[in-house]
């Protein structure tokens, strides 16, 4: 059944790319299956889907689960096949490098992707964050708050982050990529024993 | 005076970045 799945990948070769085990990234397929089918059953993961799990809503539209979409749709083609899924997931694992986080970090937030991070584009991820969460800001102090992040991390002054200026600013306020690591990454099986005895299922069949 | 916050801080707590989510039931 797993092999009719278009972009099918055999778990072996993802898990000798990942910090993945072989089970781990069965256990995975489990939750691929499950998110790939909430809206249209075709073994791919929609951006409605994606959107739908993160953010319980499929009709809200959330610039930030619309970034990770975008950066798991390697291939952008509109869709999550199964080894994207895995391979953009294994940046989450606990053991990956914090380099690989931070650059991931920068381009999730590097909206229009010109290699900066540019004010308007911290202004505009400010304002859809203020409005995901119903807070209400005056201008004033959404651009008294986008300013003092800008004079903070824009060390060259040229009104542009970079990547080196980004690491240096990460490296300060290490808390910016704490939700580029999700700890129970580490132990799939044991954080979701309902996926592995179904994968164990599959096994035997 | 109030906290200025840290920008990036701000929108780290976005819940469409909180990839935990995927694997709530």
């Amino acid at each position: 059944r797993a092999r009719q799945i278009p972009g099918y990948e055999d778990p072996a070769t993802l898990a000798s790319e990942t910090p993945f085990t072989v089970s781990e990234v069965e256990a995975l397929f489990e939750l691929f299956k499950k998110l790939s089918s909430s809206i249209i059953d075709d073994g791919l993961i929609h951006r409605e889907e994606f959107q739908l799990a993160l953010i319980r809503n499929r009709n809200k539209k959330n610039l930030f689960a619309d970034r990770v979409f975008d950066l798991f749709d390697v291939k952008r083609n509109g869709v999550i096949a199964f080894g994207e899924f895995v391979r953009s997931l294994s940046i989450f694992h606990p053991n990956t490098p914090e380099v690989d986080k931070i650059d991931f970090a920068f381009k999730l937030y590097d909206l229009r992707q010109t290699g900066f991070i540019e004010r308007e584009e911290l202004k505009e991820m400010v304002l859809a964050l203020l409005n995901e969460s119903d807070l209400v800001l005056s201008d004033d102090v959404v651009e008294t708050i986008v300013d003092k992040t800008f004079v903070d991390a824009d060390s060259k002054g040229d009104g542009k982050i970079d990547t080196e200026e980004w690491k240096e600013f990460v490296a300060r306020y290490p808390s910016l990529i704490k939700n580029m690591t999700l700890p129970y990454l580490k132990d799939i099986t044991l954080a979701f024993p309902s996926f592995v005895m179904n994968s164990e299922v599959e096994d035997s069949e | 005076r109030p906290v200025i916050m840290n920008a990036f801080e701000l929108i780290s707590t976005s819940q469409g970045l909180n990839l935990s989510n995927l694997f709530e039931k």
